[in-house]
C-alpha cells in the first residue's frame, strides 16, 4: 500500500461528460439533413486516478487497471470513456429525392466513467 | 491533408448511416406529417430520458426502423379524345424502390394520393378512382402511351381528400423482383353522361386534379441487424 503514490489531480481533470454540440452547417450536412440541425453529442475526458476509479462510475476492470498503473506506469492508466449513451432520430433527403427518417443509436454520451 | 482525413471518416460515417455518398439534393421535399410527428416524439422521449424501442414505429403499429417517403417518378398520359369520350385523369405512378437494402425487411408499404382540398364538392358521385398494377410494360398507340395488362388493386367511387392505400404485399414482389416493378396506373373515370355545361365544370375539375394531384408511397424496413436485440425483448 505504501509502494502507490498518492493521485495529484484537481477535479476539474477527473473524468466527467463535456458539453459538444455538432453542427451539421459546420460538416457541410445541412445540405441534405433536414432535422435536427444539430445535436448535443457530448463527450467524455478527464484522469481515472486509482484512488477515485470507484467513486467516477468506473468497473472492476478500472480499478484493477488504475491499480497496475500504479504499480507499474508502463501500463496505461484507467480511461475516461462513455458508459452510457442515447439515440438520436435525423430525417434526410438522398440523392433519388426520398426521405428518410431514421433512428441511430449511441449518438449521444449521458454518461461518462472509468 | 486533414481534408483527405475527413473525406475518408466522413465516407466511414455515411456508410453508417446507410448512405454510399454525400447526398446533394437540389431541394427538400416536403416532409409528410406523420414522419414529423414520429421524428418529434422521438426528441421529446430523448430529451425527458424516456427509452423507447427504435425498432417498432408506434405510430405506425408496425415494427421498423427505417422509415422512407419515396416520391413519384411516374407521369401523366394525356388523351386527345374529348372529355365525355375519356377519363378525367389517367397517371403511371412509379416509385423506385432501389434504396432499400436487401437485409431490410419491408414491414409496411402505403400509398398515399392526395387529391387536393374539396375537388368534388360540386360534382356528387360522378366521379370513380381505380388502381391498378401494371403487369406488362407500357405500349405505344398512336403516340398515346397506354399501360399493358393491368389487374384492378382497388376501385373508390366519389374520391376526395388524402386517400391511403395498402400495398405491402405489391412492394415485397418489387422489391425482391424489381424488373416486375412496372409501376402502378391511376385512372379517375367520369361515370354517367352529361350535358354540355357540366362537362365544362368537369374539364376544369379534371385540370384542378391534374394540377394538384400528389402521391408517394411510405416504406418502412426493418434491418434485423440493427434490431435483433429489441425483436428479442419484444
Amino acid at each position: 500500500r505504501a509502494a502507490i503514490p498518492a493521485p495529484k489531480v484537481s477535479c476539474k481533470n477527473l473524468c466527467h461528460r463535456h458539453q459538444l454540440f455538432i453542427n451539421f452547417r459546420d460538416l457541410g450536412w445541412h445540405k441534405w439533413i433536414i432535422a435536427p440541425k444539430g445535436f448535443m453529442a457530448n463527450y467524455c475526458h478527464g484522469d481515472c486516478p486509482f484512488s477515485l476509479t470507484t467513486s467516477l462510475n468506473g468497473s472492476n476492470y478500472a480499478f484493477m487497471q488504475a491499480l497496475m498503473h500504479a504499480v507499474d506506469p508502463a501500463i496505461p492508466q484507467a480511461v475516461c470513456i462513455p458508459t452510457k449513451l442515447s439515440p438520436i432520430s435525423m430525417l434526410y433527403q438522398d440523392n433519388d429525392d426520398n426521405v428518410i427518417l431514421r433512428h441511430y443509436e449511441d449518438m449521444v454520451v449521458d454518461e461518462c466513467g472509468c | 491533408a486533414l481534408g483527405q482525413t475527413f473525406q475518408f471518416q466522413e465516407h466511414a460515417f455515411l456508410q453508417f448511416l446507410g448512405l454510399d455518398k454525400v447526398p446533394s439534393p437540389q431541394k427538400f421535399q416536403p416532409v409528410p406529417y406523420i414522419l414529423k410527428k414520429i421524428f418529434h416524439d422521438q426528441e421529446t422521449a430523448a430529451t425527458i430520458g424516456i427509452s423507447r424501442d427504435l425498432c417498432y414505429v408506434k405510430e405506425l403499429g408496425v415494427q421498423g426502423n427505417i422509415l422512407r417517403l419515396l416520391p413519384d417518378q411516374g407521369f401523366f398520359l394525356y388523351s386527345k379524345n374529348l372529355p365525355q369520350a375519356s377519363p378525367c385523369l389517367q397517371k403511371l405512378l412509379y416509385f423506385n424502390l432501389s434504396a432499400v437494402k436487401d437485409e431490410e425487411r419491408l414491414t409496411m408499404a402505403q400509398l398515399g394520393l392526395d387529391l387536393g382540398p374539396n375537388t368534388y364538392y360540386h360534382l356528387g358521385p360522378d366521379l370513380e378512382l381505380v388502381l391498378s398494377l401494371v403487369q406488362e410494360p407500357h405500349v405505344w398507340d398512336r403516340s398515346i402511351p397506354k399501360p399493358g395488362k393491368m389487374f384492378v388493386l382497388q376501385s373508390v367511387p366519389w374520391p376526395q381528400g388524402v386517400l391511403h392505400f395498402n400495398l405491402l404485399e405489391v412492394a415485397k414482389d418489387w422489391s425482391n423482383n424489381p424488373q416486375k416493378n412496372l409501376g402502378l396506373f391511376l385512372e379517375i373515370l367520369v361515370k354517367g353522361q352529361r350535358d354540355s355545361g357540366v362537362n365544362f365544370q368537369l374539364e376544369d375539375t379534371c385540370a384542378r386534379l391534374r394540377c394538384s394531384l400528389h402521391a408517394s408511397l411510405l416504406v418502412v424496413t426493418l434491418n434485423p441487424k440493427q434490431c435483433h436485440s429489441s425483436s428479442r425483448k419484444r
